[in-house]
């Protein structure tokens, strides 16, 4: 499965819709502090479907949702979409026969998350299944987090051997 | 199992060897189980010698020494199960120009060789220089995220505006 | 003492609120006191809002303005009780150009007004630009630290030599 | 008290002897990862009156000792000196007849650390209070280490209330 594309609306600061297409090779993302870099980073993982709250540096699920600045008001629901394109025909079987998979994944204010691909609504479970077939997923240790480095030098011993059963 | 993890351990430790020696340019460095014989219970040390100084724990190394020693341990656990995305957020912040030079060659090698999608947060003007291709963020009305293509030239004003 | 620590926090917090907004060009900060009424229990927190965004408290920031409140702290209780040296060990580490700006104008000033001497270590080339002299550390022979004074056109190019 | 001159030998990877002169304003120090820029200011530290080894990433006080390299023996000694210009008079009432103070700590392997102010023996304890006097010493808040501002930002709020105890 190839990670094509990422759309994001209302989530943390990304209140305008945006599209990301994500190309071959290496992309730099650059901007100053503060700017949203890593709320990127945490929106495609909420898509994979993150479900620890801490990790997405909130206080609770619906944190994540457009909280207003001093010119636009709070919004009520956040929405992620992640376009994988699979020519490769490698993902599960339930959605082998489509050319793309979309996940979605979106939240209402009060009313928790829900997970679509290709229109269809479908488990969180599901969601994370079809990422872990394809080694990864929200929690993969290929996405590394801002001061994640850090935490894994002065991790305990037994803490930092976690990192090998995802390799296992 | 106890044998899945053994054979995880020995295969990340022999990369994690091998990206050790390309990120430092040479030194050496392994994996060591601590505290207890069974794998399953064991906790997970690095040992690091960067080149011409004595092997130490980490605990001795310097800031960016011990960044490095992390990074080549995501890298070995990345090349063992390689996975079609790989996010890096600012990990390259502690590095000296030498060390980020050596980390670019690293992953311009890794993504040679999987057909790994790399998305590389960073402030390094030398870490942008070496991408294929660069997104901006802005903030031009405040706490809302705009995103911005960007070029090389740009991107040396963007740290300067930023 | 009750009194005394009483005393501080309300120095301190006056100290805090300047700074921050010095190094964030804007905003508002405060300190405040949690998890109990006694000065001499409670915990210190940090209530944060850069220029345009919502009062919130330290998480939800991200990880520069984090390490830039934090450092406003510190400010903060150097300024309410200076002291005769200052040292910094690459407290710039995340900051982007601009907020590197702001840091050094700061140290500028507060180097002005006080007898203190500072001692900063850096990575950036422009916090360098900002120094009254440079002092290069150098491992020409592995593992052995030797001491050279250097000018800013060959701290440039140590940044590029490192 | 002004901070002049420091000079270090055999500590950690400063085996030959140096010394600094600390000058007026702002200096910068420079250096490539691993150089040795954060052992001189544990250096300093050390000279203060720093007794935990664990703030000064060792596993026993020896182990600030200049341990060899592949080229050079280890050293059985490490020494410090810091000295200070006294032209204010603002030292304690014994030290202040004197146009400068000199602090040596020197740590012999297995057999602990020795003060000397201007040569004279001193404990541990008389250094600790003559840099207290002007606010400042081995646990002083301006005295930044590496990874402090992250402590900080981490840290439970009853554990950096203790900042506050400083500045009172
Ligand atoms: N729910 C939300 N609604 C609106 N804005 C939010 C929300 N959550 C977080 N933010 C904003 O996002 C900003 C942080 O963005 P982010 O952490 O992505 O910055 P960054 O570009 O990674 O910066 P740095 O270079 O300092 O790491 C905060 O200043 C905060 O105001
Ligand atoms: N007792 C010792 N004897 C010899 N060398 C030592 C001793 N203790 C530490 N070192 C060496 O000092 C080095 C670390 O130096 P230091 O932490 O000062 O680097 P730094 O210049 O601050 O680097 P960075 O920019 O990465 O923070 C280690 O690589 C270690 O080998
Ligand atoms: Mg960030
Ligand atoms: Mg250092």
């Amino acid at each position: 499965m190839d990670f094509k594309k990422l759309r994001i609306s209302n989530f943390k600061s990304f209140v305008d819709p945006v599209e990301i297409s994500i190309g071959e090779g290496l992309t730099g993302v650059v901007g100053p502090n503060g700017c949203g870099k890593s709320n990127l980073v945490e929106a495609l993982r909420w898509a994979m479907g993150e479900t620890s709250y801490k990790s997405m540096r909130t206080n609770s699920m619906d944190d994540v949702i457009f909280a207003g600045t001093e010119n636009r008001p709070e919004r009520n629901f956040a929405e992620v979409s992640l376009v994988l394109d699979n020519r490769e025909r490698n993902a599960p079987k339930e959605y082998n026969n489509e050319e793309t998979i979309e996940v979605t994944r979106r939240v209402e204010r009060e009313s928790g998350s829900a997970y679509r691909i290709n229109g269809k609504d479908i488990r969180a479970r599901d969601v994370q299944m079809l990422f872990a077939d394809v080694s990864t997923g929200a929690r993969s240790p290929s996405l590394v987090r801002q001061g994640q480095i850090d935490e894994l030098i002065s991790q305990k011993p037994e803490q930092r051997r976690r990192i090998l059963e995802e390799a296992a | 199992s106890r044998a899945r993890m053994k054979l995880a351990f020995d295969q990340v430790n022999l990369k994690f060897q091998e990206v050790f020696k390309k990120l430092f340019g040479g030194g050496e460095a392994e994996l060591i189980f601590v505290d207890s014989d069974d794998p399953l219970e064991a906790g997970l040390e690095m040992l690091a010698q960067p080149p011409g100084k004595k092997l130490k724990s980490m605990d001795s190394l310097s800031g960016g020494e011990k960044a490095l020693t992390a990074t080549a341990l995501i890298f070995a656990v990345f090349l063992t199960n390689p996975s079609p995305i790989c996010v890096l957020d600012e990990v390259d912040a502690p590095l000296d120009d030498a060390n980020v030079e050596r980390f670019c060659d690293l992953i311009d090698e890794m993504s040679e060789n999987v057909n790994t999608k790399f998305l590389i947060i960073t402030h390094h003007a030398l870490t942008m220089s070496r991408m294929d291709r660069l997104f901006g963020i802005t903030m031009q009305e405040k706490g809302v995220s705009q995103i911005v293509s960007v070029d090389l030239n740009t991107a040396e004003k963007f740290r300067k505006l930023a």
